[in-house]
């Protein structure tokens, strides 16, 4: 219920209408929006009960690790009412054909078959913000300091979906299990997705905010 | 560190 309450509010893209549509304005509309959804993270990340305890190095190496993969989460929870669409904000809803005359193919077809996994599932909001949370606690930085209390913040996370799973799902003992074998799929659809603006980066086509090009340059 | 230094600084924000 914490992890509800902590959950952002909804964000907005909001192209800039005085750029011409195409690849340019689609990226250039995507990486502002990162820049601005990573700082509600970051936020959002410090009241996931836990997290502030930890050292700001640990801190900083997780969501250093997971930002990626916690975007992509968030865009996959918002399509997935939708039919083959993203929803990469609430007025930035990208169908196949849009996508595919703004460069964002790639993108998108790597995207959706994390959304036809979790659609598979019926994912709900509860498990979601778990999810969210496990797959910050558990990014695997190579950089951690204190690991016995990044271990301590994995096993009451994985507690709380657990707890979840019990409560609400006393028909499949298996839920649990099953939530958490999608995230190798998820941590493999955020490096296509890194790799897919770190390229974006080295092109130079598009202007980058500096927190998201920090956080690419911390993924390179 | 040093080439981190938004994420540093949005993470000490009391906020």
């Amino acid at each position: 219920s914490h992890l509800l309450v902590i959950e952002p509010e909804k964000i907005y893209a909001m192209p800039d209408p005085t750029m011409p549509d195409g690849y340019i304005k689609a990226l250039t509309t995507l990486c502002d929006l990162a820049d601005r959804e990573l700082v509600v993270i970051i936020g959002w990340a410090k009241h996931i009960p836990g997290f502030s305890s930890l050292s700001l190095a640990d801190q900083m190496s997780l969501l250093q690790s997971a930002w990626m993969e916690i975007l992509v989460l968030n865009i996959v929870f918002r399509s997935l009412a939708c039919e083959e669409e993203l929803v990469y904000a609430e007025d930035y809803v990208v169908d196949e054909e849009h996508a595919r005359l703004s460069g964002l193919l790639d993108l998108h077809v790597a995207i959706l078959p994390l959304v036809r996994r979790y659609k598979k599932l019926s994912m709900e909001k509860e498990e979601f913000v778990t999810l969210k949370a496990i797959a910050l606690s558990n990014s695997d930085s190579t950089h951690i300091e204190n690991v016995e209390a990044v271990q301590r913040l994995q096993d009451s996370l994985h507690e709380a979906l657990q707890d979840l799973e019990g409560a609400h799902n006393t028909e499949d003992p298996r839920r649990t299990g099953k939530l958490l074998m999608t995230l190798p799929l998820l941590r493999q659809t955020a490096a296509k997705a890194v790799q897919h603006f770190y390229s974006i980066k080295v092109q130079g086509k598009v202007p980058m905010h500096k927190l998201f090009l920090e956080m690419l340059e911390a993924k390179a | 560190k040093e080439k981190h230094k938004i994420l540093h600084r949005l993470l000490q924000n009391s906020t």
